[in-house]
């Protein structure tokens, strides 16, 4: 780095600082880094609050963004994220990046009448996303 | 992110208030069958398509299912992960039309002996029945302090006469503190709804004395018949959440537990030899 930098002392003086605040630049995490969102949806919108009692909403929320470099330990990736990664960057960019979705769900319960007057209470599996990963 | 989230759901709600009818957003555009695409929640409500519930359940059992939803469920529809049952549906079901009332006289106690039919169409063959109880609900009016001592007597009348009663275990509560009597008929019905039996006629009566008073004969229990019943379930099929699967799944079980202290006695022994031979680590 000598050279370099006695080659940029001849040109126009670049302050330390924004030079330092570029090179960090890189390591901060993307701005629409990979993480849950809400999307509340009312039963009423689908025109089933006839049929369920509770809940009113729903909200099975969902995963969006990049997927940083660092994805070991932040969201649990294995290691073929990595790999991946690496190929994509390195080898072949018709890899795709490591894809942000859901790792983790959490059951839905719900309260409805039924066609005879009935009443139900049953628990759904894995309606609702509570984390994410990078796979 | 919450911007993000504000446009999908400004955007979906558009969407959706554009369409005439919310299902054009749900079912395949080439009229497929829509079982592959659709949850199974989402499933069993297309099938509704936007029709009323011709029956409406009683208001009681209706309160009494949302308070029992509270107590299971976050608002978001989330289970508590403080509850501790293995049941992951619960059915009440309100008797179809009551059977003739046997005349009430002082033989049959106060309540006249009343025949209850219940239909059970909508419990499936993957619901296996882990608790049912009959469910009254006392008037208002029973708002007295006494305590009253009641055995209940119930027959099954189809689809096998079985005259077995109830182990006359005598049920006895104080009026005023509840708001709801629950009877365990568990042992009566288990060996009908596992054989798949869906329509159940029952007649139940109930002689009730004040624990005060027993002279006075038998008491006239304010209970508004007829009663509910509820059926505990486990749904094993695989849409239903299996509480002691996550359970499980968060405790990760080794193989065997022979291979795993083998393995664990091997990673001890490695390390101990890698300490004794790096003399640093000695000291």
């Amino acid at each position: 780095g000598q050279k370099a930098i006695r080659s940029e002392a001849k040109g126009p003086p670049l302050t330390a600082s924004f030079n330092l605040s570029e090179y960090f630049k890189q390591f901060l995490f993307p701005q629409n880094e990979c993480e849950l969102h809400d999307f509340r949806l009312s039963f009423s919108q689908l025109k089933w609050d006839n049929w369920i009692v509770a809940p009113h909403r729903y909200n099975p929320r969902y995963c969006k963004g990049d997927c940083p470099r660092a994805v070991r330990h932040r969201y649990g990736s294995p290691v073929h994220t990595m790999v991946q990664n690496i190929i994509y960057e390195k080898l072949d960019p018709s890899v795709p990046r490591p894809s942000c979705v859901p790792g983790k769900y959490s059951p839905l319960s719900v309260l409805t009448i039924e066609p005879d007057g009935s009443i139900a209470y049953k628990e759904y599996e894995d309606m609702i996303a509570t984390r994410c990963t990078c796979r | 992110s919450q911007a993000s989230a504000g446009e999908s759901q400004a955007g979906a709600s558009e969407s959706v208030e554009s369409e005439a009818d919310p299902w054009s957003l749900l079912l395949p555009v080439d009229g497929t069958d829509s079982s592959g695409l659709l949850p199974p929640l989402f499933k069993v409500l297309s099938d509704r398509r936007g029709e009323t519930p011709k029956l409406q359940p009683d208001s009681r059992a209706l309160y009494y299912m949302k308070k029992l939803y509270k107590t299971y469920a976050t608002k978001e529809g989330v289970p508590k992960p403080s509850r501790s049952h293995l049941y992951n549906t619960v059915r009440l079901f309100s008797p179809c039309a009551q059977q003739k009332q046997a005349p009430s006289n002082q033989a049959t106690g106060p309540l006249p002996m009343a025949d209850l039919l219940f239909n059970l169409d909508r419990v499936t063959a993957m619901e296996h029945l882990l608790k049912s109880v009959l469910l009254y609900t006392l008037n208002n009016s029973a708002a007295s302090s006494s305590t009253v001592t009641c055995v209940c007597d119930l027959m099954v009348k189809e689809p096998m006469a079985s005259s077995r009663a109830l182990p006359r275990a005598p049920y006895s509560f104080t009026l005023k503190k509840h708001r709801w009597i629950e009877i365990d008929v568990t042992s009566l019905l288990q060996p009908l709804v596992a054989s798949s039996e869906r329509s159940i006629h029952m007649s139940v009566n109930f002689t009730c004395t004040k624990d005060q008073a027993p002279e006075d004969g038998v008491f006239n229990v304010p209970l508004s018949v007829p009663p509910s019943l509820i059926l505990y379930l486990n749904d094993t099929s695989t849409q239903a959440y299996h509480s002691w699967q996550s359970l499980q799944s968060n405790w990760r079980p080794s193989q065997h537990p022979g291979q795993a202290n083998v393995a664990a006695r091997s990673m001890k022994e490695e390390a101990a030899a890698t300490v004794e031979r790096s003399p640093r680590h000695r000291r």
